[in-house]
Protein backbone atom coordinates (compact mmCIF):
# COMPACT_ATOMS: atom_id res chain seq x y z
CA UNK A 1 0.00 0.00 0.00
CA UNK A 2 1.37 3.56 -1.03
CA UNK A 3 2.03 5.45 2.28
CA UNK A 4 1.91 9.43 2.40
CA UNK A 5 4.14 9.92 5.21
CA UNK A 6 5.79 13.62 5.42
CA UNK A 7 3.74 14.41 1.78
CA UNK A 8 2.57 17.65 2.20
CA UNK A 9 0.09 19.72 0.06
CA UNK A 10 0.89 23.15 -1.46
CA UNK A 11 -1.38 25.78 -2.19
CA UNK A 12 0.04 28.42 -5.09
CA UNK A 13 -2.19 31.38 -5.60
CA UNK A 14 -0.63 32.87 -8.79
CA UNK A 15 -0.65 36.25 -9.51
CA UNK A 16 1.45 37.04 -12.19
CA UNK A 17 2.14 35.64 -15.29
CA UNK A 18 5.56 35.18 -14.01
CA UNK A 19 4.43 32.92 -11.22
CA UNK A 20 2.05 31.28 -13.12
CA UNK A 21 4.77 30.08 -15.67
CA UNK A 22 7.07 29.15 -12.85
CA UNK A 23 4.26 26.72 -11.69
CA UNK A 24 3.92 25.50 -15.19
CA UNK A 25 7.33 24.36 -15.17
CA UNK A 26 6.81 21.95 -12.18
CA UNK A 27 4.22 20.14 -14.28
CA UNK A 28 6.73 19.15 -16.97
CA UNK A 29 9.12 18.01 -14.00
CA UNK A 30 7.95 14.23 -13.62
CA UNK A 31 10.74 12.95 -11.18
CA UNK A 32 9.27 14.97 -8.39
CA UNK A 33 5.95 13.00 -8.56
CA UNK A 34 3.90 15.73 -8.27
CA UNK A 35 0.05 14.95 -7.71
CA UNK A 36 -1.38 18.53 -9.35
CA UNK A 37 -4.65 17.98 -7.05
CA UNK A 38 -6.03 21.26 -8.59
CA UNK A 39 -3.92 22.16 -12.01
CA UNK A 40 -2.66 25.92 -13.05
CA UNK A 41 -5.87 27.65 -14.51
CA UNK A 42 -4.93 30.97 -14.35
CA UNK A 43 -4.17 34.32 -12.39
CA UNK A 44 -5.61 34.24 -9.09
CA UNK A 45 -6.69 30.86 -9.09
CA UNK A 46 -5.67 28.03 -6.41
CA UNK A 47 -3.06 25.19 -7.60
CA UNK A 48 -2.64 22.49 -4.78
CA UNK A 49 0.04 20.35 -5.66
CA UNK A 50 0.67 16.72 -3.08
CA UNK A 51 4.72 16.97 -2.91
CA UNK A 52 6.05 13.30 -2.05
CA UNK A 53 8.11 13.97 0.88
CA UNK A 54 11.72 13.32 -1.39
CA UNK A 55 10.44 16.24 -3.89
CA UNK A 56 9.95 18.55 -0.62
CA UNK A 57 13.22 20.40 -0.37
CA UNK A 58 13.77 20.93 -4.25
CA UNK A 59 10.29 21.98 -5.04
CA UNK A 60 10.28 24.83 -2.14
CA UNK A 61 13.34 25.58 -2.83
CA UNK A 62 11.99 26.00 -6.37
CA UNK A 63 9.19 28.48 -5.18
CA UNK A 64 11.08 30.48 -3.23
CA UNK A 65 14.10 30.74 -5.56
CA UNK A 66 11.53 32.19 -7.99
CA UNK A 67 10.16 34.18 -5.28
CA UNK A 68 6.56 32.50 -5.69
CA UNK A 69 4.54 32.52 -2.40
CA UNK A 70 3.31 29.32 -1.55
CA UNK A 71 1.03 28.47 1.99
CA UNK A 72 0.99 24.74 3.17
CA UNK A 73 -2.74 23.15 3.09
CA UNK A 74 -2.34 19.79 4.22
CA UNK A 75 0.94 19.34 6.51
CA UNK A 76 1.10 15.56 6.63
CA UNK A 77 -1.24 13.77 4.38
CA UNK A 78 -0.61 10.21 5.90
CA UNK A 79 -1.88 11.55 9.28
CA UNK A 80 -5.42 12.71 7.53
CA UNK A 81 -5.44 9.34 5.57
CA UNK A 82 -4.70 7.59 8.93
CA UNK A 83 -7.65 9.31 10.58
CA UNK A 84 -10.02 8.63 7.59
CA UNK A 85 -9.17 5.09 7.85
CA UNK A 86 -9.41 5.01 11.83
CA UNK A 87 -13.06 6.54 11.05
CA UNK A 88 -13.93 4.04 8.77
CA UNK A 89 -13.03 1.37 11.15
CA UNK A 90 -14.90 3.15 14.26
CA UNK A 91 -17.95 3.68 12.31
CA UNK A 92 -17.66 -0.39 10.76
CA UNK A 93 -17.63 -1.65 14.57
CA UNK B 1 -22.81 -4.93 8.11
CA UNK B 2 -25.95 -2.41 8.56
CA UNK B 3 -29.22 -3.80 9.09
CA UNK B 4 -31.30 -1.76 7.24
CA UNK B 5 -31.17 1.44 5.24
CA UNK B 6 -32.39 3.01 8.18
CA UNK B 7 -29.33 1.47 10.64
CA UNK B 8 -26.88 2.46 7.81
CA UNK B 9 -24.18 5.40 9.09
CA UNK B 10 -24.20 7.75 6.16
CA UNK B 11 -21.76 10.11 7.72
CA UNK B 12 -18.59 7.55 7.41
CA UNK B 13 -16.86 6.64 4.73
CA UNK B 14 -17.43 2.82 3.67
CA UNK B 15 -15.72 0.55 1.04
CA UNK B 16 -16.86 -0.48 -1.97
CA UNK B 17 -18.38 -3.89 -0.47
CA UNK B 18 -20.63 -2.17 2.31
CA UNK B 19 -21.86 -0.38 -0.33
CA UNK B 20 -22.97 -2.23 -2.86
CA UNK B 21 -24.54 -4.14 0.40
CA UNK B 22 -26.37 -1.20 0.98
CA UNK B 23 -27.93 -1.43 -2.68
CA UNK B 24 -29.27 -4.54 -2.21
CA UNK B 25 -30.79 -3.62 1.14
CA UNK B 26 -32.47 -0.46 -0.57
CA UNK B 27 -33.67 -2.35 -3.50
CA UNK B 28 -35.10 -5.13 -1.00
CA UNK B 29 -36.87 -2.21 1.26
CA UNK B 30 -38.53 -0.40 -2.22
CA UNK B 31 -39.29 -3.25 -4.47
CA UNK B 32 -42.09 -0.74 -6.08
CA UNK B 33 -39.70 1.66 -6.59
CA UNK B 34 -36.10 0.73 -6.71
CA UNK B 35 -33.85 -1.67 -9.03
CA UNK B 36 -30.84 -2.17 -9.60
CA UNK B 37 -29.14 -2.63 -13.23
CA UNK B 38 -26.10 -4.13 -13.68
CA UNK B 39 -24.86 -1.85 -17.06
CA UNK B 40 -21.53 -2.94 -17.81
CA UNK B 41 -18.16 -4.43 -16.09
CA UNK B 42 -15.40 -2.86 -15.20
CA UNK B 43 -12.00 -3.35 -16.44
CA UNK B 44 -11.29 -5.80 -13.40
CA UNK B 45 -14.66 -7.30 -14.08
CA UNK B 46 -16.70 -5.53 -11.37
CA UNK B 47 -19.96 -4.78 -12.05
CA UNK B 48 -20.77 -1.34 -13.16
CA UNK B 49 -24.34 -0.68 -10.81
CA UNK B 50 -26.99 1.67 -11.64
CA UNK B 51 -29.81 2.25 -9.10
CA UNK B 52 -33.25 3.17 -11.05
CA UNK B 53 -36.03 5.02 -9.05
CA UNK B 54 -38.86 4.43 -11.27
CA UNK B 55 -42.74 4.73 -10.05
CA UNK B 56 -44.03 2.89 -13.24
CA UNK B 57 -44.30 3.77 -17.12
CA UNK B 58 -41.99 2.78 -19.86
CA UNK B 59 -38.96 4.73 -21.24
CA UNK B 60 -40.27 7.74 -19.39
CA UNK B 61 -38.00 11.00 -19.96
CA UNK B 62 -35.18 10.70 -17.04
CA UNK B 63 -32.40 11.66 -14.78
CA UNK B 64 -29.11 10.67 -14.61
CA UNK B 65 -26.74 11.33 -11.77
CA UNK B 66 -23.22 9.11 -11.65
CA UNK B 67 -21.10 9.73 -8.79
CA UNK B 68 -17.26 8.50 -7.78
CA UNK B 69 -15.86 8.55 -11.68
CA UNK B 70 -12.78 9.59 -10.03
CA UNK B 71 -12.04 7.02 -7.20
CA UNK B 72 -10.44 9.51 -4.64
CA UNK B 73 -12.94 11.48 -4.58
CA UNK B 74 -14.91 9.91 -1.80
CA UNK B 75 -17.44 12.41 -0.37
CA UNK B 76 -19.21 12.33 -4.24
CA UNK B 77 -19.51 8.60 -3.53
CA UNK B 78 -20.49 8.84 0.08
CA UNK B 79 -23.09 11.47 -1.42
CA UNK B 80 -24.39 9.40 -3.88
CA UNK B 81 -25.36 7.13 -1.01
CA UNK B 82 -27.35 9.50 0.94
CA UNK B 83 -29.28 10.28 -2.60
CA UNK B 84 -30.11 7.03 -3.00
CA UNK B 85 -31.56 6.91 0.38
CA UNK B 86 -33.18 10.66 0.13
CA UNK B 87 -35.10 9.82 -2.97
CA UNK B 88 -36.67 6.62 -1.03
CA UNK B 89 -37.95 8.78 1.60
CA UNK B 90 -39.00 11.80 -0.22
CA UNK B 91 -40.81 9.06 -2.21
CA UNK B 92 -42.20 7.56 0.68
CA UNK B 93 -43.14 11.12 2.84
CA UNK B 94 -44.61 12.25 -0.57
CA UNK B 95 -42.21 15.29 -0.32
CA UNK B 96 -38.82 16.95 -2.84
CA UNK B 97 -38.94 14.55 -5.39
CA UNK B 98 -42.12 12.49 -5.19
CA UNK B 99 -43.29 15.00 -7.68
CA UNK B 100 -40.47 13.98 -10.11
CA UNK B 101 -40.67 10.37 -9.79
CA UNK B 102 -44.62 11.07 -11.02
CA UNK B 103 -43.51 11.63 -14.53
CA UNK B 104 -39.82 10.50 -14.75
CA UNK B 105 -37.29 8.19 -13.65
CA UNK B 106 -33.96 8.58 -11.97
CA UNK B 107 -30.96 6.78 -12.87
CA UNK B 108 -28.37 6.85 -10.05
CA UNK B 109 -24.65 5.20 -10.51
CA UNK B 110 -22.85 5.44 -7.16
CA UNK B 111 -19.34 3.98 -8.12
CA UNK B 112 -19.04 5.16 -11.63
CA UNK B 113 -15.46 3.84 -10.80
CA UNK B 114 -15.44 0.33 -8.88
CA UNK B 115 -11.34 -0.27 -9.72
CA UNK B 116 -10.51 2.89 -8.98
CA UNK B 117 -12.09 3.43 -5.31
CA UNK B 118 -11.13 -0.60 -4.66
CA UNK B 119 -7.82 0.73 -5.21
CA UNK B 120 -8.10 3.83 -2.88
CA UNK B 121 -8.76 1.33 -0.24
CA UNK B 122 -6.28 -0.79 -0.46
CA UNK B 123 -3.47 -0.02 -2.31
CA UNK B 124 -3.37 4.06 -3.18
CA UNK B 125 -5.33 6.62 -1.18
CA UNK B 126 -4.55 9.18 -4.08
CA UNK B 127 -6.09 6.63 -7.10
CA UNK B 128 -8.12 8.95 -9.75
CA UNK B 129 -8.25 7.06 -13.20
CA UNK B 130 -9.12 3.68 -14.14
CA UNK B 131 -6.96 0.37 -13.53
CA UNK B 132 -6.98 -0.35 -17.35
CA UNK B 133 -3.68 -1.24 -19.06
CA UNK B 134 -2.98 -0.24 -22.66
CA UNK B 135 -0.31 -1.66 -23.98
CA UNK B 136 3.14 -0.28 -24.55
CA UNK B 137 3.00 2.00 -21.39
CA UNK B 138 3.77 0.96 -17.86
CA UNK B 139 1.72 3.28 -16.64
CA UNK B 140 -1.60 2.19 -15.08
CA UNK B 141 -4.81 3.99 -16.05
CA UNK B 142 -7.29 6.65 -17.53
CA UNK B 143 -8.88 9.32 -16.76
CA UNK B 144 -12.07 8.46 -17.09
CA UNK B 145 -13.10 12.37 -17.28
CA UNK B 146 -10.70 12.61 -20.48
CA UNK B 147 -12.07 9.69 -22.06
CA UNK B 148 -15.58 10.25 -23.72
CA UNK B 149 -16.02 11.20 -27.50
CA UNK B 150 -15.98 15.32 -27.40
CA UNK B 151 -12.91 16.98 -28.48
CA UNK B 152 -11.21 13.58 -27.48
CA UNK B 153 -7.46 14.00 -27.54
CA UNK B 154 -7.03 17.99 -27.96
CA UNK B 155 -5.77 20.45 -25.46
CA UNK B 156 -6.88 20.04 -22.13
CA UNK B 157 -5.68 16.02 -21.35
CA UNK B 158 -2.52 14.40 -21.82
CA UNK B 159 -1.03 11.56 -24.16
CA UNK B 160 1.21 10.82 -21.69
CA UNK B 161 0.20 7.32 -20.01
CA UNK B 162 1.74 8.33 -17.08
CA UNK B 163 -0.24 11.48 -16.15
CA UNK B 164 -3.86 12.16 -13.99
CA UNK B 165 -5.39 13.71 -16.90
CA UNK B 166 -4.33 10.40 -19.47
CA UNK B 167 -7.30 10.33 -22.51
CA UNK B 168 -6.63 6.89 -23.00
CA UNK B 169 -5.71 5.15 -26.67
CA UNK B 170 -9.27 6.14 -28.41
CA UNK B 171 -12.37 7.57 -27.32
CA UNK B 172 -14.61 5.60 -24.77
CA UNK B 173 -11.34 2.83 -24.72
CA UNK B 174 -12.61 2.50 -21.08
CA UNK B 175 -15.31 0.03 -20.39
CA UNK B 176 -16.68 2.74 -17.26
CA UNK B 177 -16.96 4.73 -19.90
CA UNK B 178 -18.46 2.81 -22.80
CA UNK B 179 -20.96 1.15 -20.65
CA UNK B 180 -22.59 4.73 -19.68
CA UNK B 181 -22.36 5.62 -23.66
CA UNK B 182 -24.13 2.55 -24.68
CA UNK B 183 -26.76 3.14 -21.94
CA UNK B 184 -27.63 6.73 -22.69
CA UNK B 185 -28.02 5.59 -26.52
CA UNK B 186 -30.29 2.85 -25.44
CA UNK B 187 -32.56 4.82 -23.37
CA UNK B 188 -32.80 7.73 -25.71
CA UNK B 189 -34.80 9.66 -23.27
CA UNK B 190 -32.52 11.01 -20.97
CA UNK B 191 -33.34 14.76 -20.01
CA UNK B 192 -30.69 16.02 -17.05
CA UNK B 193 -27.21 14.64 -16.83
CA UNK B 194 -25.38 15.44 -13.96
CA UNK B 195 -22.03 14.28 -12.86
CA UNK B 196 -20.65 14.91 -9.65
CA UNK B 197 -16.77 15.21 -8.66
CA UNK B 198 -15.04 17.18 -5.95
CA UNK B 199 -13.19 19.32 -4.73
CA UNK B 200 -13.59 23.14 -5.34
CA UNK B 201 -17.44 24.10 -4.88
CA UNK B 202 -18.13 24.58 -8.51
CA UNK B 203 -21.23 23.95 -10.89
CA UNK B 204 -20.15 23.81 -14.24
CA UNK B 205 -21.68 23.26 -17.64
CA UNK B 206 -20.44 22.90 -21.07
CA UNK B 207 -18.07 23.29 -22.74
CA UNK B 208 -14.79 22.26 -21.68
CA UNK B 209 -12.80 21.25 -24.96
CA UNK B 210 -13.94 24.75 -26.82
CA UNK B 211 -14.73 28.63 -26.05
CA UNK B 212 -17.55 28.16 -28.31
CA UNK B 213 -20.55 28.42 -25.96
CA UNK B 214 -23.24 26.11 -26.35
CA UNK B 215 -26.65 26.88 -27.75
CA UNK B 216 -28.23 27.06 -24.46
CA UNK B 217 -25.69 28.64 -22.12
CA UNK B 218 -28.18 31.66 -20.88
CA UNK B 219 -30.64 29.44 -19.73
CA UNK B 220 -27.83 26.61 -18.32
CA UNK B 221 -26.37 29.71 -16.56
CA UNK B 222 -30.15 30.72 -15.30
CA UNK B 223 -30.34 27.15 -13.79
CA UNK B 224 -26.78 27.40 -12.33
CA UNK B 225 -27.52 30.27 -10.66
CA UNK B 226 -30.45 29.03 -9.27
CA UNK B 227 -29.35 25.94 -8.30
CA UNK B 228 -26.22 27.63 -6.32
CA UNK B 229 -28.64 30.08 -5.01
CA UNK B 230 -30.46 26.77 -3.17
CA UNK B 231 -27.70 25.09 -2.20
CA UNK B 232 -25.86 28.03 -0.41
CA UNK B 233 -29.06 28.61 1.11
CA UNK B 234 -28.47 25.59 3.53
CA UNK B 235 -25.34 26.30 5.13
CA UNK B 236 -24.20 29.34 3.45
CA UNK B 237 -21.66 27.32 1.21
CA UNK B 238 -19.69 29.46 -1.79
CA UNK B 239 -20.22 28.20 -5.00
CA UNK B 240 -19.13 29.41 -7.94
CA UNK B 241 -20.48 28.67 -11.67
CA UNK B 242 -20.17 28.68 -15.26
CA UNK B 243 -19.06 26.90 -17.88
CA UNK B 244 -15.81 24.58 -17.70
CA UNK B 245 -13.43 26.32 -19.92
CA UNK B 246 -14.10 29.81 -18.10
CA UNK B 247 -14.46 28.82 -15.27
CA UNK B 248 -11.68 26.17 -14.37
CA UNK B 249 -9.43 25.34 -17.58
CA UNK B 250 -9.85 23.43 -21.02
CA UNK B 251 -10.84 19.88 -20.59
CA UNK B 252 -11.13 17.89 -23.84
CA UNK B 253 -12.52 14.42 -23.90
CA UNK B 254 -15.25 15.52 -20.53
CA UNK B 255 -18.13 13.55 -19.40
CA UNK B 256 -20.74 16.30 -19.87
CA UNK B 257 -19.57 17.76 -23.05
CA UNK B 258 -20.47 14.44 -24.57
CA UNK B 259 -23.94 14.31 -22.75
CA UNK B 260 -24.64 17.84 -24.12
CA UNK B 261 -23.32 16.47 -27.69
CA UNK B 262 -25.91 13.46 -27.52
CA UNK B 263 -28.99 16.39 -27.19
CA UNK B 264 -29.01 16.16 -23.30
CA UNK B 265 -29.41 19.84 -22.33
CA UNK B 266 -29.87 20.11 -19.26
CA UNK B 267 -26.22 18.34 -18.53
CA UNK B 268 -23.94 19.59 -15.07
CA UNK B 269 -20.81 19.01 -12.97
CA UNK B 270 -20.95 19.67 -9.46
CA UNK B 271 -17.68 20.07 -7.86
CA UNK B 272 -18.31 19.49 -4.05
CA UNK B 273 -16.50 20.50 -0.97
CA UNK B 274 -14.52 21.96 -0.19
CA UNK B 275 -12.39 24.75 -1.74
CA UNK B 276 -8.83 23.69 -0.44
CA UNK B 277 -8.50 22.75 3.46
CA UNK B 278 -8.48 19.01 3.19
CA UNK B 279 -9.57 18.70 -0.70
CA UNK B 280 -9.82 15.08 -1.47
CA UNK B 281 -9.40 14.22 2.31
CA UNK B 282 -13.00 15.90 3.35
CA UNK B 283 -13.47 14.66 6.82
CA UNK B 284 -16.70 12.33 7.03
CA UNK B 285 -18.23 14.48 9.22
CA UNK B 286 -18.62 16.78 6.51
CA UNK B 287 -20.14 14.11 4.34
CA UNK B 288 -24.02 14.37 5.34
CA UNK B 289 -23.85 18.68 5.54
CA UNK B 290 -22.26 17.92 2.03
CA UNK B 291 -24.90 15.87 0.53
CA UNK B 292 -27.95 17.84 2.03
CA UNK B 293 -27.05 20.75 0.04
CA UNK B 294 -26.06 19.60 -3.21
CA UNK B 295 -29.43 17.67 -3.26
CA UNK B 296 -31.42 21.37 -2.65
CA UNK B 297 -28.65 22.23 -6.16
CA UNK B 298 -29.55 19.07 -7.87
CA UNK B 299 -33.34 19.34 -6.96
CA UNK B 300 -33.67 22.97 -8.95
CA UNK B 301 -31.83 21.21 -12.18
CA UNK B 302 -34.34 17.88 -11.76
CA UNK B 303 -37.45 19.81 -11.34
CA UNK B 304 -36.25 22.60 -14.14
CA UNK B 305 -35.67 19.39 -16.21
CA UNK B 306 -39.55 18.06 -15.55
CA UNK B 307 -41.09 21.72 -15.91
CA UNK B 308 -39.44 22.24 -19.13
CA UNK B 309 -39.77 19.39 -21.22
CA UNK B 310 -38.24 19.05 -24.94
Amino acid sequence: TETFVGHQVLRIVPSSDEELQKVQELQDLEHLKLDFWLSPRGLGYPVDIRVPFPSLQSVKAHLEASGVPYSIMIEDVQALVDEEEMEMLRSSR
Amino acid sequence: LALSTTTFNYAAYHTLDEIYSFMDMLVAENPNLVSKLEIGRSTEDRPLYVLKFSTGGTSRPAIWIDTGIHSREWVTQASGVWFAKKIVDDHANNEGVASILETMDIFLEIVTNPDGFAYTQTKNRMWRKTRSHHSGSICVGVDPNRNWDAGFGGPGASGNPCLETYHGPYANSEPEVKSIVDFVKSHGNIKAFVSIHSYSQLLLYPYGYTTTPVPDQQELHEISEKAVAALSSLYGTKYKYGSIITTIYQASGGTIDWTYNQGIKYSFTFELRDTGLYGFLLPAKQIIPTAEETWLGLKVIMEHARDNMY
